[in-house]
């Protein structure tokens, strides 16, 4: 499948009929058109609201040769229909010169050739598999229509997998350091009360997963271990301790592929092995990251390539320490780069299941690293990271800040 | 006016398909095609309809493209005269 580089960033879209066919009846275009629209709601978490007048996402019209938008129609047999990609308005336009058909082998099929133009008021683009509703060939009718799992591919990497909630309920893989389940774990650990300066205060200096495969969080002089959705019993502890010869304050943390957990606070930075320092530590972050700047805000390796990113105010480098030089001239570049995340992070965590964790402040991002922007979730992104990650009670769930 | 070519039809569809871009004709040819850039269209929409890359606008090749279609571009935003961004 292809994917054209835009998508809707709601999910819940609206469309109207503004221009209906000569050969058929309206009711039953509105029900056939409705079926087209099911076939991407089926697999997705997508919803289709029938309106018949104000502004809606996606107009459908049934009109014939030149119609106002430059790509005239060519009568009966050839183009049959075209769509526009959302970046450019996700309307459907279908050439009215056709034999629009509903359930009958006789002349062109609507619910087959609306289902495919559809397809690209999503955003995608023809398939090079055959097979697929989004193959730009008319195949004829299929009295028995299957999406192909190449189309199922196509729109979930746009869109996301169905929610098991029947589309309406939370995502089960919706945040935390663990995804978050909406049912109460089966065992509840006894809960000891613990200092809830983070829930006070969630904003932290930085986050990373150490070789061992824990989650650490570390605020001030202090350091927290997170579990699936909470902080462990007995944190946080103090960094000195946990932590020898580190100071606390840190700006910025990761673990390499190496296994070493590197720290960075001003213009140094420390390499532990485990919780004990890796040798003569501290060093000049110009020493050893060449091309990095200091004061940085966060740090993290990429799962979408196993480079190392820092962040620091509206800029972010990539750091390959396989390369000479290992930061490439064309760095600094803009975090708008990264569609969605806001300027001056706080942290950084890289995660296994395909996503990026940004923090600021009291919030969290969700950086889906295939279609490479801020995840599209209910509740949307950013989210509140207390009651995420830090198991924060009364505390919201979500932000009062829409995802624009 | 008088029937148009099987190789104009050709050159028509792989354009409005995006094969062929629009800057295709080279003013300094006289505004002709040069063989390899016809060549390269004609077996960029063989593989991507998964004919036989051969090249030439042989029997299947004309057939397939006489179906009728979405009119939707096959090749969308990116090719040589495109600046593909991350």
């Amino acid at each position: 499948y292809a994917l054209q580089g835009s998508r809707w960033r709601v999910k819940g879209l609206t469309y109207k009929i503004s221009k209906y066919p000569k050969r058929l009846k309206r009711a039953d275009v509105d029900a056939e058109i409705l079926r087209a629209f099911s076939v991407w709601s089926e697999f997705t978490d997508l919803t289709f609201t029938p309106k018949t007048s104000g502004p809606v996402h996606i107009e459908i019209k049934f009109v014939e040769s030149e119609h106002g938008d430059g790509d005239a129609f060519d009568g009966m047999g050839g183009t049959l229909a075209h769509a526009f990609f959302p970046v450019f308005g996700g309307d459907a336009h279908f050439d009215d010169a056709e034999l629009w058909t509903i359930g009958s082998p006789r002349g062109t099929n609507l619910f087959q050739v609306a289902a495919h133009e559809f397809g690209h008021s999503l955003g995608l683009s023809h398939s090079d598999v055959r097979s697929a509703l989004m193959a730009p060939f008319y195949r004829g009718f299929e009295p028995v229509f299957k999406l192909d799992s190449d189309d199922v591919l196509a729109i979930q990497a746009l869109y996301g997998k169905r929610s098991t909630q029947g589309g309406n309920g939370l995502n089960p893989t919706s945040g935390g350091a663990y995804p978050k389940t909406t049912q109460k774990p089966i065992f509840s650990p006894p809960k000891t009360p613990r200092d809830d300066q983070l829930c006070r205060d969630p904003k932290i200096d930085a986050l990373f997963n150490s070789a061992d495969g824990e989650t650490y969080a570390f605020k001030g002089n202090k350091y927290y271990r997170l579990t699936e959705n909470s902080v462990a019993d007995g944190y946080p502890k103090s960094i000195s301790d946990g932590w020898p010869g580190l100071p606390g304050d840190i700006d910025a943390a990761f673990t390499y592929k190496n296994g070493k957990t590197y720290f960075f606070k001003g213009t140094k930075y420390w390499r532990f092995n485990g919780r004990s320092v890796d040798g003569d530590y501290p060093k000049e972050i110009s020493e050893g990251f060449t091309g990095v700047p200091d004061h940085l805000d966060a740090a993290m390796v990429w799962g979408g390539n196993g480079k190392i990113y820092f962040f620091k105010g509206s800029k972010f480098w990539r750091f390959d320490p396989l390369k000479r030089p290992p930061v490439k001239s064309s760095y600094p570049k803009p975090i708008s780069n990264w569609e969605g995340l806001p300027n001056s992070l706080d942290a950084a965590l890289q995660y296994t299941n395909g996503y990026t964790y940004f923090f600021k402040g009291d919030k969290y991002y969700r950086f889906n690293d295939r279609t490479f922007a801020v995840d599209y979730a209910d509740p949307p992104f950013p989210r509140p990271s207390g009651h995420w990650w830090f198991g924060c009670k009364n505390t919201p769930s979500t932000t009062d800040e829409e995802n624009t | 006016t008088g029937p148009v070519s099987t190789t104009t039809q050709a050159e028509i569809y792989l354009s409005q398909f995006g094969y062929l871009p629009a800057s295709a004709r080279n003013p300094s040819l006289g505004g002709l095609l040069d063989a390899s850039t016809w060549t390269k269209a004609v077996q960029d929409f063989q593989s991507f309809a998964g004919l036989n890359v051969t090249g030439e606008l042989d029997e299947e090749t004309m057939q397939l493209m006489s179906l009728p279609r979405c009119g939707v571009r096959d090749k969308v935003g990116f090719g040589s005269d495109n600046r593909s961004k991350r």
